[in-house]
């Protein structure tokens, strides 16, 4: 089966950096900055076996288990199951339509460079799930 | 002679949450 990939909290903050250098599954080669929604679509799409759900925001808070981290609760895909996760406030999310997004953009500038919306509840994030077997 | 540095390349399913089907049961 895939492996699954670490939660956003653990994962390496350098693919946020302006300038990173990502790899869609068509192989074609775009900057972290120069990402849209059709992107992700496009890639969950020939990957096989990932599926991109939609995630909204539902609720924004400071963690009370992690101090200094965000608290996000989204309702995810059609079933609308409530997950929550702990991010920093710099972690961006891909919002459908309108792009990289943070609980702090300013945070997010001055670590990554990277330009940011405000994450806000009611955004609807990418995320990606294991596609069911058919 | 200068060795090219190596440009690290990350793939896009990194960059977004990956919800594990446990938490949506």
């Amino acid at each position: 089966p895939p492996s699954l990939a670490p939660a956003p909290a653990s994962s390496n903050p350098s693919h946020f950096m302006k300038g990173a250098i990502i790899q869609l599954a068509t192989g074609e080669l775009k900057r972290v900055e120069d990402l849209q929604t059709h992107d992700f679509m496009r890639s969950a799409e020939v990957s096989g076996g990932l599926k991109i759900d939609s995630s909204m925001v539902v609720d924004v808070r400071a963690s009370q288990q992690r101090p200094g981290l965000v608290s996000l609760q989204f309702t995810v895909g059609e079933q609308q199951s409530k997950v929550t996760i702990d991010v920093p406030p710099e972690h961006p999310f891909f919002v459908f339509g309108q792009g990289w997004s943070s609980c702090s953009p300013e945070r997010t500038a001055q670590l990554y460079g990277l330009a940011c919306h405000h994450l806000q509840v009611g955004d609807v994030c990418v995320s990606i799930t294991l596609q069911p077997p058919p | 002679n200068v060795e090219p540095r190596s440009v690290p390349v990350f793939p896009w399913h990194s960059l977004v949450p990956f919800l594990e089907p446990s938490h949506l049961g």
